[in-house]
């Protein structure tokens, strides 16, 4: 048990599921056209996968650089937003993150039910466009990442070796006009606890 | 900042809705 690196085994999931949380995200709320999505199977759910090149090589790079960060349990908030033509957030989908202090782990169910968890919030996800208004035509994304200052030396390295740099956000894309608040999921598990929120403007055109 | 959290974002954009259409026809 001390031999594995917990951390690094909950930032391989955590990376690897919101890879797919982000992409069904950019395919509910539209922001792209449905036809480079594909269907998938991930954690025995459909789900939609972009198949446009750039568009996943930005994503898999954005991951990659937040991999650190969750591997030293540093990354507070992982924020997909997506903003209007202006660059205003009208959406902001918040995935909390936090992994409690390690007490008693069975490793033969702990990975099982984690994939059922992880399975829940990306059903909610792909029906999340019920409870949320639609969004003005061209709208675009970004990701956020919220740290501690001292935490953003262990992104420096994989920057560069990315070459996918990153900088504070602005204001203007981190705060929303009297949000409307729709929680979507909330999950425990031994190694990680996560809670899925949507931060809705009011008026979004 | 946000209650002392530091708030990152790439620097770079992801491609827009426009770039994605105009290279569907080459993929």
């Amino acid at each position: 048990r001390q031999d594995l690196n917990f951390g690094q085994v909950v930032a391989d999931i955590l990376c690897e599921f919101l890879e797919v949380a982000i992409h069904l995200i950019l395919y509910v709320r539209e922001v792209y056209p449905s036809g480079i999505f594909q269907k998938r199977k991930k954690y025995n759910v459909p789900v939609q996968m972009s198949c446009h090149p750039e568009l996943n090589q930005y994503i898999q790079d954005t991951l990659h650089c937040v991999k650190p960060l969750i591997e030293k349990n540093e990354a507070e908030k992982v924020v997909v937003v997506i903003m209007d033509k202006e660059h205003h957030p009208v959406e902001r989908f918040v995935f909390e993150i936090s992994q409690p202090p390690l007490l008693s782990i069975s490793s033969e169910t702990l990975l099982s039910h984690l994939e059922q968890l992880l399975r829940a919030v990306i059903l909610k996800i792909s029906v999340c466009d019920a409870v949320l208004d639609n969004n003005p035509p061209g709208c675009t994304f970004t990701v956020l990442v919220y740290t501690r200052e001292a935490a953003t030396r262990n992104m420096e390295k994989v920057q560069v070796i990315k070459d996918f740099p990153w900088i504070v956000a602005d204001e203007q894309e981190v705060l929303m006009q009297e949000p409307r608040l729709i929680p979507l999921k909330t999950m425990t598990s031994d190694i990680v606890k996560m809670q899925l929120y949507v931060e809705e403007r009011a008026h979004k055109s | 900042k946000s209650g002392g959290a530091h708030i990152l974002k790439p620097l770079m954009s992801p491609p827009n809705r426009e770039e994605i259409l105009n290279t569907l026809l080459d993929l």
